[in-house]
């Protein structure tokens, strides 16, 4: 039962990143859902545990104009390209079972474009509360707005400096009750109060 | 990032979007 409601869990929320930005009338590139855990040994077992945010859930949906997204792979020179398809043919051969991780594969061939990678590397991550920006987003409860690739790079955040070099020039992240909801475009995407309420309804799970 | 280092929890997240990327890939 434990682990039917975990999937059902995991399944809602990607119904619900999926709901976000499908359904906006910007152009998103993704959507993910960092959500708000304790380390208990972290924290010293007094109980407490150190809150950090990790990773819920996300849903990429990618760039409209695959020639940008193209584009946006040229600047990689050729062994980091080769690297970034090494690891999506192993990580396929893991998903897959164990199946030969030097197949050639379709997907494994395809160039892998900045912001596929970013989106990947993101699963690794996670956050103190009070850092990074979900981080941030999260500790003072507002919503982190970066329009425009030099406000990505003048943040003095790492990950949005990460994601400007990776192609980004909207990065945002509005806090929830349990977690912070993150979306990034290669669009300039302008504040919208729209994105922010549909973000309520959607991701405040106490109420 | 590594396929081994990947931790369980995020399985679900990989195999969606390695799924999604397949989809493109063909579709082009």
């Amino acid at each position: 039962p434990a682990a039917a409601q975990s999937r059902l869990n995991e399944d809602t929320l990607q119904q619900r990143l999926q709901a976000l930005i499908e359904g906006a009338r910007e152009t998103w590139t993704y959507a993910i859902y960092w959500q708000l855990s304790y380390d208990s040994i972290a924290g010293g077992g007094d109980g407490e545990g150190t809150a950090f945010l990790g990773w819920g859930d996300g849903y990429y949906k990618g760039e409209e104009d695959k020639g940008k997204s193209k584009k946006r792979c040229s600047s990689v020179n050729a062994v980091e390209q080769e690297h970034r398809k090494r690891v999506i043919r192993e990580l396929n051969a893991l998903i897959s079972g164990g199946a030969v991780a030097g197949a050639a594969d379709d997907a494994g061939d395809e160039e892998v474009t900045d912001t596929e990678w970013f989106f990947l590397v993101s699963m690794t991550q996670s956050f103190l509360n009070g850092t990074g920006l979900p981080g941030q987003a999260f500790l003072h409860c507002r919503t982190i707005w970066l329009s425009g690739s030099g406000a990505l790079a003048g943040s003095g955040c790492e990950r949005a400096q990460q994601g400007q070099i990776y192609g980004l020039r909207t990065l945002v992240c509005i806090p929830s009750d349990n977690g912070v909801v993150e979306l990034g475009s290669t669009d300039v995407i302008q504040q919208s109060s729209d994105l922010m309420e549909k973000v309520n309804t959607l991701f405040n799970f106490n109420n | 990032i590594t396929a081994v280092g990947l931790p369980q929890a995020r399985k679900a997240s990989l195999a969606r979007f390695l799924e999604k990327r397949k989809e493109r890939v063909t579709s082009t």
